[in-house]
């Protein structure tokens, strides 16, 4: 699988840090309304350098951070951690595993890592580029969001057709 | 430039068309520029007929017809240039149970090249899992993933 | 049960007479996708006078007339006739059942009725005004919109409240 | 006038309070005029927050949270000036089944002055119903009325 492992600490509602191991071709998530399902493909979003707060469903990229319950202070930073299976190369380096990793702190400070060296979100962008991961449009069909591409009037849709070509 | 834009937006034309038809078992759709003259400006046209009917506005479709509508057309535009992953946050939701099923069997046309993660509150979705992930908040405010529940065979 | 019969004929899907009998405080509607569910709730609304083409998915009003199929030819109207049980006066009439139909031709005719007495629509939204029944946003809780009143600015929730003031 | 509107709102933000704690076992709601000087034009400002999670943006609820939210408010509407019918079309899609347990629930408190037809796909829902009318398309394009099912008690 390209996505082996994804870890989330302080991000959203995932107040403890949560390690999630994938090893196959379909996996299914499950749970109760509002137990952080959603969250979890935000999660894998942002680390791969969504820039659109809106998109995450915030107001200010602040918001992707726990923000405590009755029981929990507030994390002081967000952090997910991306490993993936590079061993086909399609992204553009000598590494058979990548780590991505972006952590943003509340005074608004953004860190992003490759393989544990800091590195800047343009980085990112630029290898992304070609994997078809970058553009969130093809990876992530979002709760809600289908029905958009058909009730959008005819010049909104464009975006869709250039990301393909 | 245009010729690359067009070669890209005719093959998700045909895609869309063979995913519909195999979502729908039948019917047919279109996908055109509103203006052939200006490729790179045009907005874009979107017919869809489920069979038997006639061809309609999208908006008069229900909201299942809609939803396997977007669901082809994503995938058409898919199959041009597709990411390893594809996350799909609840699309089977307006879907009646036959059109569940016939979404599920859709993926095993791409499963080998892409891996999926579909968050569902569906039973037959959860079954076409190979493997499963629960998150609860057993303690409020706070995820954890509780369960992988592993398939066997 | 205040909606007693709803009979449809030529109204979008409904290109048969199709005669619907109400005996029960809860009902419930099924059935595959497009087979006609959300139709019926449309049919409700425009015999009560619904003029918005758009809240019925239409792009102009003929849209509601059964459009054929390759089998059946498309109809010349649309007609639709609802029958209420008035017994506890909740319409100003001295009648214990009351019916309201609507017809609509092709060439852009329109018809109301009550008690099968030709009437206008204005006539019928009076009867409504103080009923509830005119004002679409209570009655009827449509497919996909409910998210809508959540995700609207301040300013523009206020219809809601004030239909209900 | 002015006083019209500010009973029934303190009244429908009464009411809502009450039905969103029904639904979600707990939490809190506000209902506030953005401008408190001017009623009759200003906005309205919806807060709501699940037991046991602080209060947020209401974009940042989950699909559901937002779903059932809306329901106590539409709800929460109802109970001020109701109508002797009211047809919810799917409403309950988004809800896992102990939401749409709850929501079941709910419908009890209004059955009485309320004739309900609830369009759906959700087993527990038709359960819910004393009558259900099948619609099918053996006829493509074409609807019909194929069955009542009449459930004993
Ligand atoms: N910064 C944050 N800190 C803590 N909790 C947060 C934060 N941002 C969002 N949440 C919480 O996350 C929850 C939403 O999670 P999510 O959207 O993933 O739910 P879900 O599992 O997809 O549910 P559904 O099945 O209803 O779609 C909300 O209750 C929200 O309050
Ligand atoms: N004027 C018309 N003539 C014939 N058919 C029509 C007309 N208007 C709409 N339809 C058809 O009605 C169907 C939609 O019906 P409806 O929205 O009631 O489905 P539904 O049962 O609610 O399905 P879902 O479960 O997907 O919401 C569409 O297939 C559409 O083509
Ligand atoms: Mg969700
Ligand atoms: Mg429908």
């Amino acid at each position: 699988m390209f996505i082996k492992e994804l870890e989330i600490t302080g991000f959203k509602s995932f107040g403890e840090k949560t390690h999630v191991v994938f090893n196959s071709n379909i996996t299914g998530v499950v749970g109760p309304n509002g137990c952080g399902k959603s969250n979890i493909l935000d999660a894998l979003k942002w680390v791969l350098g969504e820039k659109s707060v809106k998109s995450m469903r915030g107001d200010k990229m602040e918001d992707v951070i726990f923000s405590g319950t009755e029981n929990k202070k507030p994390a002081g930073f967000a952090e997910v951690d991306l490993i993936l299976d590079n061993r086909s190369k399609i992204i553009n380096l000598d590494y058979d595993e990548i780590k991505i990793s972006r952590k943003l702190f509340r005074d608004g400070q953004s860190i992003f890592s490759l393989n544990d060296n800091r590195t800047s979100r343009k980085e990112i962008e630029g290898l992304l580029m070609d994997t078809g991961l970058g553009k969130a449009s093809y990876s992530f069909m979002q709760q809600g969001q289908m029905d958009m591409i058909l009730s959008s009037k005819p010049e909104d849709r464009r975006h869709i057709f250039e990301e393909a070509a | 430039s245009e010729k690359i834009f067009m070669e890209s937006f005719i093959k998700i034309g045909e895609n869309f068309r063979i995913i519909f038809q195999k979502l729908f078992k039948g019917g047919d759709v279109s996908l055109k520029l509103t203006d052939e003259t200006k490729p790179l400006e045009s907005g874009i046209e979107i017919q869809a007929q489920p069979p038997g009917k006639r061809a309609r506005s999208l908006r008069l479709l229900s909201g299942g017809e809609k939803a396997l509508t977007a669901i082809a057309l994503m995938f058409g535009v898919y199959m041009v240039k597709s990411s390893p992953f594809c996350v799909l946050d609840e699309i089977d939701a307006p879907l009646d149970d036959q059109n569940v099923g016939r979404f599920l069997t859709l993926l095993d046309d791409f499963r080998e090249k892409t891996q999926f993660v579909l968050i569902t509150h569906n039973k037959k979705t959860m079954s076409k899992a190979d493997t499963l992930f629960g998150i609860t908040m057993d303690e409020p405010g706070i995820s954890r993933l509780l369960s992988v529940e592993l398939k066997a065979g």
